[in-house]
């Protein structure tokens, strides 16, 4: 008997959490702590705060063991801008809702990370997670909060109020089974690693011991904001070229096309319609549905759009990268390659490879540390397209490097969309434009390690005669 | 300004089509195809009706050009159960929507392959997907339908009916950009080895230059339907118990045990509830919040449950998976081993492991086909558990096999719920038993393996001489 059934996006999730990173419980303590993290660093951000986030881990009570297995109360707290009371609910208790549905580099992308981590804490512990946030100044939203798993939608237990001291920000308190002992190096690591990236960050880690570790703020220089950007027309199909027509006002296609599209300017736009065959000034709603299909091929057909524009991306930088791999690293030589901007399928992205050699912290042989929009990357690293590389597509026989030296390879990417293979965000796809700027990046710095290798063999000699 | 919005299943996977595997046009091509026949093979096999299955591929008119691209008329007819009227928009235009979200064996698990396929059609061509279905051998209903992205449900264009002459089935139309061009080596390896695995269904591919290639039934032997099962106690979280206490009519919970958990009888009931600290007659829905944590934690404490029972599977068995191999690899030796059941986190598995070697097809070198719930997995070979299983974990020089022999591992795993690591089910994750099972299960075969080279060559040696 076949019987037929819809689910929610949570039930979806809660079913197929492995999908979301969640499959075993040291496994989930890091994922609930790398998803709130990142929440808190995005926030920041993009209110130009520089960021100050406490992330506490406390063991729950003895009573609570069960095999390897604890209940850990995570608690993580920012000073960021804080999140309004009547968004609060939906932000925490809502897969697929969220405020980064945009055009625009941010850590968070899929409107679910913050909300899976509270799910999966609820199903191991079955208590509500404590949120607290402060957005105007004045007043501090207190929330004891389950989620509705079946009907994807949060169930307030409490809200209390009261005064702020002028500050805003969030905290986030939840209760899950974890297993910090095996957990404990990947989210030191975590937590390193993502100081490498945000020198500008002020982070503290306190462990189930009461133990602080501190990643102090190197620099008040933070990187220029991300900005939200136009559809790319490489990137745009019938769904969104339909899309931007019912909402349109334009009253031509030309308008139509500079007022929606990234770097298209009237030239280009007069072009591409005489290209594509199309009068420029008939109205976009008069397009039939074969016509939105002949756009659409003729925009990837064309070959006279500027490439996107970069200006709307926030890459590391030079003095940012060398900062942070000069604190956490501490090598005896750095050594760095930004490309210039790149794309695939309209969507912008720049590569920014650094080489860190020698010191007393690097370890012998060749460690990938890989970034993506400012996050650490610490699993499925063989799955990796930077992996990928550096392992099969670069010939480190010709960079005369000793097969021992200790070396740590640093990627970052940064896109209006980055091409994570799974909701997890583990890794990234081998797109082809993506690859190519890796390799390039990793030749660069490859050489210059080598020349100062080179010149560092050849003083050595020189002391010796 | 930060501005939030909620975004439906169909939306999210509109705006991250490559977690799904729609990632470039022959791709999606390759997807398309999979998921729709994957989709008749299930509902042939749940209704035991023995498969027939068309795949047709057209080119559409040469004006749909687009570089390398091109339009495809897509065409998927079966001879299954059909699917009645009323559930018919829903099953296709619906993310999260069908009919095997069970604790059941069953190809799709997801609730959303399907229409996906049809998503990515309308976005690419703007053309409606036509599905005839025939569910009561009386009257063939044909819907052209779209999808409303935004939210989650179909439209519905048109809606006929005509008779049937008593024949029941399924067909789906859709026309999508594709590339044939680089997609046609995998979609034809897909229903070689389809064929290789489903020896009892007649399958059919029609390329767009008209050709026709038969994978005729070569057994009308099937394996004994897949069952539905009870959760297993180690793969019980809170939620699942909260939802069972809830649905109970159970007085107590030692018949609550039984009554909902696989293999779970009255005596181990008794003892698990003494174990746990519960009175064996106190009502289920008397349990507090603190209770059902407690009854959870012991659930997987507790050593004396028995293990699933994996009489619920249904595995290829020796005689087909030989019938399959024999039949469409031509090999000159086989070798199998079907391991023990097995489960993770309360699923059972089986693994069943082949090896062929030698004869006209199979080229040199070890070549891997990997199967899950008798879906050829044909990508991403290096991310998953058999590849890290057969090229880490296993010492090939014990078994004295020649680096060039011609050789072909074939993997089958069967569960409940296939450790997926992506919805585009790609590859399975590295859960320690499975690793376990096919180590073992690889062992098994390569000793056998050894076994014959070196009966063979002792043969050859001895007619030289
Ligand atoms: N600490 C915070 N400060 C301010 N806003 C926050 C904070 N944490 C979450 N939010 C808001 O809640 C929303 C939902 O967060 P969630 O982590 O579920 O999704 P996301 O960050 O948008 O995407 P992703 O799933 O990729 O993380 C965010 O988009 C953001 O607007
Ligand atoms: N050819 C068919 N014959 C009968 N029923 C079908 C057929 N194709 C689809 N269905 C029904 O439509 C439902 C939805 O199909 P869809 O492919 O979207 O999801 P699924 O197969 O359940 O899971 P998955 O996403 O893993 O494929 C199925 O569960 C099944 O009930
Ligand atoms: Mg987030
Ligand atoms: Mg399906």
């Amino acid at each position: 008997k076949v019987t037929y059934s819809e689910i929610s996006p949570s039930e979806f999730f809660y079913r197929n959490r492995d999908l979301a990173g969640f499959s075993n419980p040291s496994r989930a303590l890091y994922t609930s702590v790398r998803e709130l993290v990142e929440n808190s660093l995005d926030a920041c951000e993009q209110a130009s705060i520089l960021p100050e986030v406490e992330c506490k881990i406390e063991a729950g009570p003895e009573a609570s063991k069960a095999g390897d297995q604890l209940q850990f109360i995570l608690t993580i707290s920012d000073n960021g801008p804080g999140i309004e009371a009547k968004h609060l609910p939906n932000a925490f208790g809502r897969v697929f809702y969220g405020s980064k549905y945009k055009l625009k580099q941010s850590r968070g992308m899929f409107g679910m990370g913050g909300t899976m981590a509270i799910l999966y804490a609820q199903i191991t512990t079955n208590k509500a997670v404590t949120i607290s946030s402060c957005f105007d100044g004045k007043i501090i939203h207190t929330l004891d909060m389950l989620i509705d798993i079946q009907e994807n939608k949060p169930v307030i237990l409490r809200h209390e109020t009261k005064e702020s001291d002028g500050k805003t920000g969030t905290s986030v308190r939840l209760t899950l089974m974890g297993d910090y002992l095996r957990a404990a190096q990947k989210i030191q690591d975590y937590f390193k690693q993502t100081a490498v990236v945000t020198p500008y960050a002020d982070i503290s880690l306190i462990d189930p011991d009461g133990k602080v570790t501190k990643y102090e703020r190197a620099t008040e220089a933070t990187p220029p904001p991300p900005t939200e950007t136009k559809p790319h027309p490489y990137g745009i199909d019938v769904e969104a070229l339909r899309r931007l027509i019912k909402l349109s006002q334009d009253q031509s296609l030309a308008k139509f096309m500079t007022a929606n599209f990234h770097r298209v300017g009237d030239k280009t736009a007069e072009k591409f319609l005489s290209f594509a065959g199309f009068e420029k000034s008939a109205k976009p709603k008069s397009l039939s549905n074969e016509d939105v299909v002949k756009f659409v091929n003729a925009l990837h057909q064309f070959e006279e759009f500027l490439p996107p524009d970069a200006s709307c991306l926030s890459p590391l930088g030079e003095e940012i990268m060398n900062a942070g791999i000069m604190k956490e690293l501490q090598p005896e030589f750095v050594a760095m390659s930004v490309r210039p901007p790149s794309a695939y399928s309209g969507f912008p992205f720049i590569v920014e490879v650094g080489i860190a050699y020698g010191g007393k912290q690097i370890p012998q042989g060749v460690r990938l540390l890989r970034f993506a929009n400012r996050i650490p990357l610490l699993y499925d690293e063989a799955n990796d397209v930077a992996f990928k590389v550096i392992n099969d597509e670069i010939d480190w026989k010709r960079y005369r490097i000793p097969q021992d030296a200790p070396i740590a390879i640093i990627t970052h990417v940064c896109s209006t969309k980055v091409p994570y293979k799974t909701v997890g965000k583990e890794y990234l796809a081998d797109r082809p434009e993506l690859e190519r700027e890796l390799k390039n990046a990793t030749r660069d710095i490859l050489r210059k390690l080598s020349t100062f290798l080179a010149r560092k063999g050849s003083m050595e000699f020189q002391k010796k005669k």
